[in-house]
């Protein structure tokens, strides 16, 4: 059986409300290490990838690998019932036909519970490779957020160039062009405003800002995210969460001419 | 003007 413990019902809602409109029925899969998600869009050109570690929960106990197979507009339904420093946790039997969530209140002595039905749902699980990238990108979440929505004002696509000039994120649409250029900086008061940039190579690639401003939903779960870039494989969106967990999104590039 | 690419090209089924 499954039973998961987080101490704030709120990251839970804050992952699902990232991923909802990216993607719409995903299986769960948990088991010894944690709950772990990958599902890609409808499209095929963009891929969630989930990592709730076991170390995020207390407790945390699965003893067997489950998948729950769970619609996210169903789930968005039945979260919007906790608040938002309620405890949650997640319970499922062995073969399961439900999920239960359960809210406690961490001042008052209400708990809700509540459960979703469950589907079957036949996902590819994709092997994603191992890659040494050509540069990685630590910036602000909420700063990448606002390049992303600035820019699609202009454009439906972003060209991010990292060169040892520094990372510039340009765009040309209809009415004129933009670019957004960020160069190292450390901010010794404010880390989290930090700007870092490795670079072994340089790299240009093209993507469409819909599925960026998408990811950026996820803005509200981590005070930096991480750009990784190689030319002609797809764009790495990393969002680190406490305990080794994370939230990632994959995001194939546009090419040819 | 530029295509977009498929994750199914990347991506290998497990």
């Amino acid at each position: 059986m499954l039973e998961a413990r987080l101490e704030q019902a709120n990251l839970f809602k804050k992952v699902v409300d990232a991923i909802k409109d990216l993607v719409q029925d995903c299986n769960f899969d948990c088991n010894d290490s944690g709950i772990a998600l990958q599902a890609m869009d409808n499209s095929h050109v963009a891929l969630v990838s989930m990592m709730l570690r076991s170390e995020s929960f207390a407790p945390f106990r699965c003893d067997r690998n489950i998948a729950l197979g769970i619609n996210l507009t169903s789930l968005t339904k039945v979260l919007k019932c906790a608040q938002s420093d309620d405890i949650l946790t997640l319970k499922a039997e062995d073969a399961p036909d439900v999920v239960e969530l359960v809210f406690e209140s961490a001042e008052s002595d209400r708990i809700s519970e509540y459960s979703i039905k469950l589907m079957d749902i036949d996902q590819e699980h994709l092997g994603i490779p191992e890659t040494d990238y050509g540069a990685t990108i630590s910036m602000p979440a909420a700063e990448f957020q606002r390049i992303c929505r600035d820019l699609i004002a202009l454009s439906e696509s972003v060209s991010i160039e990292c060169s040892k000039e520094g990372v510039k994120f340009a765009c040309q649409g209809d009415i004129g062009s933009g670019a957004v250029t960020l160069r190292q900086h450390t901010n010794v008061d404010k880390p989290e405003m930090n700007v870092e940039i490795n670079m072994s190579e340089p790299v240009s690639l093209t993507f469409s800002l819909k599925y960026l401003v998408n990811f950026c939903k996820a803005s509200g779960l981590s005070n930096q995210v991480r750009l990784c870039l190689s030319n002609e494989v797809p764009l790495l969106v990393e969002y680190s969460l406490a305990n080794n967990s994370h939230l990632r999104f994959y995001l194939a590039p546009k090419i040819g001419d | 003007p530029k295509h977009q690419q498929s994750l199914d090209s990347y991506f290998c089924t497990r």
